[in-house]
């Protein structure tokens, strides 16, 4: 079974996707393995971000959650080698009330990647990447019942870390409920500038309360990083040697090496 | 009855808590007219953006929604004249579960504005800003059914602009079935560089979508509207002469020309 990431923080705007397509396209391109991007935000940034046209994204998620369709039918190719995607589009936010009445919402995405484990070995999927919303709802806590591990990405700001907390209760609440195994594999600082004060001193809050778990790579604000999305590619494609790039390079050897040291 | 005005934009991190917290304190201090904030977002940035501790949190627009308050005992004030608040905290995410049989649910927000119009009017409030959550979820329907207009911040970034098409869809929906008379108020371009490719193209593609609804002010980049959340303060307040105050400052103008002369 393939090892389940999912990138998450309810704090808006921090670099969720931005992460979720580049981690995912690192361990795809670098790394030679064979990963799946998991779209489960209802404005499909992550489907956009590696190039799957809005008309593209029937056969979705939401398809699939809902029992429609089988999770080899919702896998789609990108153009990205050894990537595949199952897309996001903006029924999934009628999923939450669709739900309410079902005692075991929370376990739905967890069943479904279990019940198509067949489908999915023959896929050799070594990651699956679950890029999350701006929320700790349904969708948010379906994927940490689901998940291995967590990559959070903390926006160098006052709202970001306040939000932090909130998150790490979540966590927690998840861990002795619901899925006893999950753990934090690292927080990212991004559009991180080191000669901004604020940054400096997020930076340190961050690692007085996480220790080791923040990673020693962070993602400078790079103003190509922004532009990749209208071009349907992860900025390490995009412009492969722009300080964004390289960052995110670095970020996933990072990755790939506490991986490898578990 | 006051003017409700919903500060909305699922896309996360464009601006919405900055540009409630600076219009909610311009018009109280610049035009002396008394101001009540809400905070629909469980995250709380509003406020913190206004200096409430998250430990004087309680009586809250959760407990009010769910008739465990009044509307007298959920504002609070501010340190900021002729501006109160009523707060909002985590116990909020629990919310559209609670009520998901609740057929009349999108009607809660505007049903208890109506039934506390005594006290609303005690108040002598003209405005009423409401800071939403970055999803298109209950919360932010409730607020657009209870508001009389919108004021949608956007990022100058591809992703942002990809919602927008979105937002309008749930816009359109809710003035035919829930609050035909719901209007857009206006778009503001939040972190905007003139000297970015990408925030010319993106200005472009608002205006041609948009026209005269685009405000002509709009909002730069600026740190210190990222400092000022750690003092509790509006950057208009925070430093009254930096770029990011002075470009508030001018959307205030330009907001209250647009509502005098409507
Ligand atoms: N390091 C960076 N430098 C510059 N721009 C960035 C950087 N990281 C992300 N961005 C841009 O900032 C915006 C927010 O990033 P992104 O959409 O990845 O965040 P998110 O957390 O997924 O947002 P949401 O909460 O809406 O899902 C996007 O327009 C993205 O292109
Ligand atoms: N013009 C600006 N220049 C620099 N920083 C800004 C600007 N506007 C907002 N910020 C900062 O960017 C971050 C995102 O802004 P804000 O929290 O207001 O967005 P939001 O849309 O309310 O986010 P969410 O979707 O999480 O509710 C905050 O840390 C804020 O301080
Ligand atoms: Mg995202
Ligand atoms: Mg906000």
């Amino acid at each position: 079974m393939p090892r389940i990431i999912s990138v998450i923080n309810q704090k808006g705007g921090v670099g969720k996707t931005t992460t979720a397509i580049n981690l995912a396209a690192g361990l795809a391109i670098k790394n030679w393995l064979n990963v799946l991007l998991i779209d489960l935000d209802p404005q499909g940034n992550a489907s956009t971000g590696v190039g799957i046209d809005p008309s593209q994204r029937d056969k979705s998620i939401y398809d699939l959650l809902i029992g429609k369709n089988s999770f080899s039918e919702s896998i789609k190719k990108t153009k990205i080698n050894n990537l595949k995607i199952i897309t996001a589009n903006p029924e999934l936010s009628g999923l939450e009330t669709e739900l309410a009445n079902d005692s075991q919402k929370a376990f739905l995405l967890k069943n479904l990647i279990g019940d198509s484990f067949q489908e999915i070995e023959k896929e050799n999927f070594s990651y699956i990447i679950i890029d999350c919303p701006p929320s700790l709802s349904l969708l948010t806590i379906m994927s940490l019942v689901a998940s291995n591990t967590l990559v959070v990405p903390l926006q160098a700001e006052f709202f970001a870390l306040e939000g932090l907390s909130q998150l790490v209760k979540t966590i927690e609440r998840i861990k002795i409920n619901l899925n006893k195994d999950l753990d934090i594999h690292g927080i990212l600082l991004t559009m991180f500038d080191k000669r901004n004060k604020l940054c400096g001193e997020v930076e340190k809050e961050a690692r007085n309360f996480f220790g080791q778990k923040v990673y020693n790579s962070n993602i400078p604000r790079n103003v190509r990083i922004s532009e990749a999305p209208s071009f349907g590619l992860p900025v390490i494609l995009y412009d492969k040697y722009c300080a964004g790039a390289l960052a995110y390079n670095e970020f996933v050897e990072e990755f790939i090496t506490r991986e490898t040291s578990k």
